[in-house]
């Protein structure tokens, strides 16, 4: 673990009264390691290991009996506080309906998170509209209608191939049936595809939602700060689901977005199922990143 | 550009290492391939950025080469089987080689293997229309053991030459759909000798190090023959397969280029390694 490797490196370095930078960026070198290992974006450690130099070699850490335990501690303790955000709840608008978008790459569990939401916000009260925006993938409006189906969710769609007009009729809609907040699901789409993030654009600009919520694949690598970055500069994302967290990926990837994009983590996928939706936890995100 | 010009200094090596690193070629990967690079420079007395490129270019395509032909059986059908995490792109890469051997005026049969998400069928069903195949179906929540074994006859009775399976979306750490994808592949080869021929995982190219765990727990419950990296059209560079031939010697077969049926090519390993290192 990375606490037996940092001991291993400063119990030889304990007893020499005082630090050289060498001894330090050994130090340094193994948590370096462990994060990219944990899939954390090579600049984003980079930063971070700048950040907490200081403090992870400082006095309190040198004068411990276990010294590694006690640096792992102050890593643990500077992740949590940088995956943590005050404003990890869903828009609360004064207007009614509320309005989420989900948007993301292909494949990361927009549609299947459209109907967690869904679920989830019944369960406090809510009447939440379905709407199927994606008229490309092959089978995606039916996959939503029959997850809203086998949960007795409202469902908009059209036979329509204009996603900005079946948005808009969505809201319409929900209006007319009093129903609150409106999900909207859209197709996965790669952030340099031009026409396609112009799309998402569009739709923003007709419907004027109140989340944007980026959903992204708790197993991405390096390019999520790619994915993240160029989706916040050209659409705007007000939050992030963070899914597929019941696989034993280290999810690094959070850490790199958060920092690099400043988005609150605001829920997390645990699982297929409709349930399978969770809060998101900083704490238990920054030990799972440690390994 | 790294190689551009230069002497070869720790600043070359520390660069190097962050153009591995971002590609998700992985952290233990990355410092094998640098240790290796090291020693080639200085064994043959390298001074030359330049020069070095086209030593690492050896080192990753050696590492690389694409394997023997696939595996096709004497007798048809050639049986492949698509697995892989959920969203990896099984289902659309069913499509592509679907129209791949449709294109060689093979006779097609797919089967909507996937008896368990929504919808999963239809999206299917959709792609052997357009590819101008057949598809051996069930209704949602059928035993896809089941379903296997019947899609195996009917492909020899209907003298198909390629039959191509897709499966449900699974995490490598579920027992339970491990256990059954290792049914799925028994009923298989008891029913035809040899089969399936060709098992494929999907790895989506933006997946970090959790993608060697999934080739490891895949690899341990069937015999994986390639693997599918999807996704190649997006900004991520797909270096985990490095790390994957390295560490487990499983070959990449093919890589997706996007969401259209053509979107399909075999791996190049030389194109990769360029790539990669960009
Ligand atoms: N294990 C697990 N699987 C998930 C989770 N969220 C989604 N999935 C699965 O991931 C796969 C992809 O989910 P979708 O909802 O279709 O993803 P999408 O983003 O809508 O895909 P596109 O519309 O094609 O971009 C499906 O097999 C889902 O069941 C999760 O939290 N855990
Ligand atoms: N850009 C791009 N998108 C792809 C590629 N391959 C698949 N996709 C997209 O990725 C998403 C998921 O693809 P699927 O084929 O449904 O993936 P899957 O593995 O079958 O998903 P599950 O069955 O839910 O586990 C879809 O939106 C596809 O269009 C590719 O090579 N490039
Ligand atoms: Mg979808
Ligand atoms: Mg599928």
């Amino acid at each position: 673990s990375l606490a037996d490797k940092l001991q291993n490196t400063l119990r030889r370095l304990r007893g020499k009264g005082k630090l050289s930078e060498q001894d330090v960026d050994a130090a340094m070198r193994e948590i370096r390691l462990a994060l990219l290992e944990a899939d954390v974006n090579f600049k984003v450690v980079k930063e971070f290991i700048a950040s907490i130099r200081a403090r992870a070699v400082g006095e309190e850490v040198m004068s411990s009996l276990t010294p590694g335990q006690q640096v792992v501690k102050i890593v643990n303790d500077e992740l949590t506080r940088l995956l943590g955000s005050e404003n990890k709840s869903l828009a609360q608008p004064a207007k009614s309906p509320a309005k989420f978008m989900l948007v993301g790459l292909q494949g990361s569990g927009k549609t299947t998170s459209a109907a967690k939401l869904a679920v989830h916000l019944r369960r406090s009260g809510k009447k939440p509209l379905l709407v199927a925006a994606d008229i490309y993938r092959p089978g995606a409006v039916d996959q939503l209608k029959k997850l809203s189906a086998s949960e007795n969710l409202d469902f908009f769609s059209l036979e329509q191939s204009d996603p900005v007009a079946i948005c808009k009729a969505g809201l319409k809609f929900a209006a007319h049936e009093s129903l609150d907040p409106v999900i909207f699901d859209t197709a996965g789409r790669l952030h340099i595809d031009d026409e396609l993030m112009s799309e998402l654009g569009t739709i923003k600009d007709q419907v004027k939602p109140d989340e944007i919520l980026m959903i992204l694949d708790a197993m991405t690598g390096q390019d999520a700060v790619n994915a993240a970055v160029s989706f916040n500069d050209q659409v705007g994302i007000s939050g992030i689901i963070l899914t597929k967290l019941d696989g034993d990926t280290r999810g690094g990837a959070a850490l790199s977005v958060r920092a690099v994009t400043g988005c609150p983590i605001k829920f997390t996928g645990t699982g297929e199922k409709v349930d399978a939706l969770e809060p998101f936890y900083p704490d238990r995100m920054a030990s799972r990143i440690l390994g | 550009d790294l190689f551009g010009g230069g002497e070869i200094d720790e600043e070359f090596y520390e660069e190097l290492e962050e153009i591995l690193v971002s590609g998700d070629v992985g952290v233990q990967t990355t410092l094998k391939l640098v240790e290796e690079l090291r020693e080639e420079i200085a064994a043959r007395r390298i001074r030359e950025r330049s020069e070095a490129r086209e030593l690492l270019e050896d080192i990753l395509g050696k590492l690389l080469q694409t394997a023997a032909e696939p595996v096709t059986p004497e007798q048809p059908p050639l049986v492949i089987l698509l697995v892989g995490v959920n969203g990896s792109g099984k289902t659309t890469s069913i499509a592509k080689l679907a129209h791949f051997y449709k294109q060689q005026g093979k006779k097609v049969l797919l089967v909507a293997g996937d008896t368990f998400r929504a919808a999963a069928v239809e999206q299917l069903e959709i792609w052997a229309k357009r590819a101008g195949v057949d598809i051996i179906k069930q209704q949602q929540g059928t035993d896809p053991a089941a379903l296997y074994f019947d899609a195996v006859n009917a492909a020899v009775a209907r003298k198909a030459d390629v039959l191509i399976g897709d499966t449900a979306g699974r995490l490598h750490t579920s027992d339970n759909l491990m256990d059954e994808l290792n049914k799925i592949y028994r009923v298989i080869n008891r029913n035809l000798e040899g089969a399936p021929h060709q098992v494929l995982l999907t790895v989506d190219a933006t997946t970090g190090h959790n993608a060697v765990a999934q080739a490891e727990k895949f690899n341990q419950t069937l015999p994986l023959t390639g693997l599918i990296l999807t996704k190649l059209d997006g900004t991520a560079r797909g270096g985990i397969v490095v790390g994957i031939r390295d560490q487990l010697d499983i070959p990449v077969s093919y890589i997706g280029t996007g969401e259209k049926i053509e979107d399909l090519a075999p791996f190049d390993p030389r194109a990769f390694t360029a790539a990669l290192l960009q």
